[in-house]
């Protein structure tokens, strides 16, 4: 079997923390993929995850889902709610460390 | 645009004056000072241009309001950096004043004499920094200054249309900022 090629998708050069989210690529709602607990503590540092009670676990869940659904709609994405290639690249591009919660949203009409 | 809850922002007498400093200890080495202030200076403008503030340098870190630094993993705020890549810089909401980058990055001021593929434009992170400084969060708008990511090699420190609406609600306008300016700027990119 054949890995699909991902060059095409990813161009950006990614660090060592996030490098190898690519893997999870596709992954949808009661996907299970080890190792996804580390994407979920990404989108709990940038506020898109509450502050867990417990370990996440490598389970795709409706909670995940929602984080993924509100990260794509703040960072301008298509709004797929699983992870495509489009949002796999944005979550590996270097960033801010500020998070993306605790602040209110406006609109500016283009 | 965003702001940060509550809507913080610096509450002092219009027009504002805001001093900022370099850390003496905690800077990079392969860039000089020289190209660092020079580099912040262009960032500072470029926010002083739309609106009734003015930045102004001070040597005494101490008592700047906005103080500036390089720093590497854990450097005691709460927010450790995480080497090349990733995290590339961060700054507090008004009227903290804490801007700080990430030391393990290599930070270019001239991309044709910096080869690195991991090289990061300091300009453009610096101008997004001040911009949370100021009171702005991050947008969902890509081409403003203020979305969260930035790919490496890449420059992007205009001000766009989403940056300057935002912090103009905050703090007003500049008297001499012109609309049609950032406009026509904004047009002729399109256009490209």
């Amino acid at each position: 079997r054949t890995a699909p090629d991902l060059s095409t998708v990813i161009t950006v050069v990614h660090n060592a923390t996030w490098h190898d989210f690519d893997r999870f690529i596709d992954a949808g709602k009661g996907s299970h993929v080890n190792g996804m607990s580390e994407l979920k503590k990404y989108f709990n540092r940038f506020g898109y995850l509450p502050i867990p009670d417990k370990n996440f676990t490598d389970m795709f869940d409706a909670q995940f889902e929602s984080a993924v659904i509100l990260y794509q709609r703040n960072l301008g994405l298509p709004v797929t709610g699983f992870l495509d290639s489009d949002t796999i690249s944005t979550i590996m591009s270097p960033r801010c460390g500020m998070s993306d919660a605790s602040h209110s949203l406006h609109t500016t009409r283009h | 645009f965003a702001y940060f809850n509550g809507k913080p922002r610096w509450l002092r007498a219009s027009p504002l004056k805001l001093t900022y400093a370099f850390s003496l200890y905690n800077m990079i080495d392969y860039l000089s000072l020289s190209e660092i202030r020079a580099v912040f200076r262009r960032s500072f403008s470029r926010w002083e241009s739309v609106i009734p503030v003015s930045f102004t340098e001070t040597r005494d870190y101490q008592s700047a309001d906005i103080r500036i630094g390089f720093y590497l993993g854990d450097h005691g705020d709460g927010q450790p950096f995480d080497g090349v890549l990733g995290v590339l810089a961060h700054a507090f909401s008004p009227e903290n004043g804490r801007l700080h980058l990430d030391a393990a990055e290599t930070w270019a001021v001239d991309f044709q004499s910096v080869k690195s593929k991991v090289a990061v434009d300091l300009e453009s992170v610096a101008t997004h920094e001040i911009g949370h400084i100021l009171g702005l969060a991050h947008t969902s708008v890509k081409e403003a200054i203020m979305y969260p990511s930035l790919s490496p090699r890449t420059k992007k420190s205009d001000l766009k249309l989403d940056d300057v609406r935002g912090i103009q609600a905050l703090y007003g306008s500049n008297p001499n900022f012109k609309f049609s300016s950032l406009m026509e700027s904004e047009n002729s990119l399109n256009k490209a």
